[in-house]
């Protein structure tokens, strides 16, 4: 689509022999025009944009005779970049591994909190679930029942001190040989202060080796608000990213990466309890760009 | 002599403003056609009057909400993506309903989410309204069905039905949605069923095809906007308004049985700008 979208562009290119710097400022706003149109912030679109300009003015794509294989192959390789920069790998460190969820209301914390322990079942480790949301209707009884449909292992609980009873399944994992520990945290808004304040306890309290901020892909402009206000909390390690079984183009994923730097490191694309798989970012920008 | 001189740069603040708002390219566009001729035309001639325009533009393009009849017996289907808040908002609007002296049944036909019946059960405590957890299995239509059976034949007011989340992109789960919609279309012909689609506010452009999707599989009559307590301002609807013609209806302000509100088109519009 992106080919389709600058071939009547690239055709009077051709025509003329050579790129002018007007049709490389018309190029550049028909990539602005797809990027917001992908749901992509707007700032972002225009930082990205303005640093693209850079890269190709440097290629001296103004004197090459296939103009649009250079641009779009910048716009490519500089996603492309964006996503692979930072650690993707999942790192156990600490006895046990303590490992958090965190997100907005209905992000698909809960769900992913299920996928992962068993992909680390694959991994041959043993991990406990903890529920730690302790305000959503029956949210102890939904990652109850997904541990119990899908042979995980749960930490059954009636401490109602969120810190107090992560402690206990710290304990309970040393007594019971658990290597990995997984807390599934109830959805929060990024302004609420009393909760992020609560995100924050449980980080200093526990330094959990992995803190990853679960993102709908499904999300728009605030992408931005939210990812930057929850790095900037408990500084997150990492992103998995949701429900891109849908047909959005997901360009959440590029402002949540390009405002906290921080790499996505899965993606889920579906309800069960194996519809989570590593991110590959050529694949997810070849989406991106349709 | 005009204050806004159409600068430039004050269409390029305006275009921010609202491409922020989740109110898309095309959409964006559209407006700043619309103030652009109505500049033209010297309607407008001071900063204070462009941002009135604006919000005027904006509200003729949204339809005014529209709401079931209070005093009919009446279906009312809940649906939508995944973790939109429907089960969240029925809990809600079922407690309103209650207060306005209504008999209310909660038809818990996500037969498939864990603890979707223990979390639907909770909230039909909290508004004082009756849970009916389906007795014959899984099937979504027959457990619509027997939920709304069970409610007339005991004589409840409104029969709120509360369907599993599911992406408007799935075969499958829309053909079930289809088919539940049409037996209790079918069986209840009689009965007034008010269909409302659960939105995120937080959703970007992808609202327009869940509607789409939504509106062509059970003839949605309105919008449930949900998280507008949030940052995010819901600006996609406003293309929903321009291309389907779907009203807002109702808003969902936090997590609590009493965060709901009315749709106002003049609070709505006064967020964004
Ligand atoms: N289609 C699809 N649905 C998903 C995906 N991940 C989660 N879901 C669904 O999204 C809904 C919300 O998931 P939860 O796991 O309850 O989300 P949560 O973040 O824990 O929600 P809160 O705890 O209320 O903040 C459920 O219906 C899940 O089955 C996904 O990748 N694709
Ligand atoms: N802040 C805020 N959170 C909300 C609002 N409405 C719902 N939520 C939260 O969003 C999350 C998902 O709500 P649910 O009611 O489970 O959503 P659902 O659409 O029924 O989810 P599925 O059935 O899994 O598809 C919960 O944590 C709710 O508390 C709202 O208006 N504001
Ligand atoms: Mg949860
Ligand atoms: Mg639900």
């Amino acid at each position: 689509r992106i080919t389709e979208r600058f071939s009547n562009i690239f055709s009077k290119i051709k025509n003329k022999g050579k790129v002018t710097e007007d049709d490389l400022k018309v190029t550049l706003r028909e990539i602005k025009l797809l990027l917001l149109e992908a749901d992509v912030n707007y700032r972002i679109v225009n930082d990205f944009v303005n640093s693209l300009k850079e890269d190709i003015v440097g290629k001296e794509v103004y004197r090459s005779l296939k103009p649009e294989h250079i641009i779009i192959k910048s716009v490519n390789d500089k996603l492309v970049e964006l996503f692979s920069a930072g650690d993707r790998e999942l790192h156990f460190k600490g006895n046990p591994a303590i490992i958090s969820l965190v997100g907005l209301q209905g992000s698909g914390k809960t769900t992913t909190c299920g996928k992962l322990a068993k992909l680390f079942q694959k991994y041959g480790r043993r991990t406990l679930l903890v529920p730690c949301d302790i305000k959503r209707p029956a949210a102890y009884d939904q990652l109850k029942q997904l541990s119990e449909k899908n042979s995980l292992n749960f930490f059954k609980t009636s401490q109602n001190d969120l810190i107090k009873r992560i402690e206990d399944a710290v304990g309970f994992a040393l007594r019971e040989n658990f290597d990995t520990l997984i807390l599934d945290t109830a959805g929060r808004l990024h302004i609420d202060e009393e909760l992020m304040d609560e995100l924050k306890r449980i980080e200093t309290e526990f330094k959990p080796c992995e803190k990853i901020f679960v993102g709908d892909s499904l999300t728009g402009q605030d992408a931005v608000n939210s990812a930057k206000t929850f790095n900037e909390m408990i500084n997150i390690t990492g992103v998995i990213l949701t429900k891109m079984d849908g047909d959005q183009k997901g360009g959440a994923a590029l402002s949540i990466v390009k405002s906290v730097e921080k790499p996505i490191k899965f993606i889920c694309k579906g309800e069960h309890i194996d519809d989570i798989e590593k991110f590959y970012p050529d694949r997810f920008v070849s989406r991106l760009l349709g | 002599s005009a204050v806004f001189g159409g600068k430039r740069e004050d269409y390029e603040f305006i275009e921010e403003q609202l491409l922020l708002s989740d109110i898309g390219v095309e959409t964006t566009q559209k407006i700043i056609k619309k103030l652009k001729e109505r500049v033209k035309e010297g309607v407008i001639i001071g900063r204070e009057n462009i941002v009135e325009e604006l919000k005027k533009i904006i509200k003729e393009i949204l339809k005014d909400p529209l709401y079931f009849d209070l005093d009919e017996k009446g279906i009312i289907l809940v649906s939508g993506v995944n973790g939109s808040g429907k089960t969240t908002s029925i809990g809600k609007l079922a407690n309103y309903l209650v207060k306005n002296e209504k008999k209310v049944l909660l038809g818990a036909c996500d037969t498939f989410r864990a603890a979707a019946f223990d979390q639907i059960e909770i909230w039909g405590n909290r508004a004082n309204s009756f849970v009916y957890l389906p007795q014959n299995g899984k099937e979504p239509a027959a457990a619509a069905f027997e939920s709304v059976n069970y409610g007339i034949e005991n004589g409840y007011d409104k029969m709120i039905i509360d369907t599993a989340g599911r992406m408007h992109t799935n075969k499958n789960l829309m053909d079930e949605l289809k088919k539940l919609y049409s037996v209790l279309k079918s069986k209840f012909p009689h009965i007034p069923l008010f269909s409302i689609l659960v939105i995120d506010a937080t959703n970007g452009k992808n609202t327009l095809h869940q509607a789409k999707n939504f509106k062509d599989a059970v003839n949605v009559d309105t919008i449930f906007l949900t998280k507008m307590d949030g940052t995010a301002k819901g600006g996609s609807v406003i293309t929903i308004a321009d291309e389907l013609s779907l009203p807002i209806s109702f808003v969902g302000v936090g997590e609590s049985i009493e965060d709901i509100d009315f749709f106002d088109k003049n609070l709505f519009v006064d967020s964004i700008l």
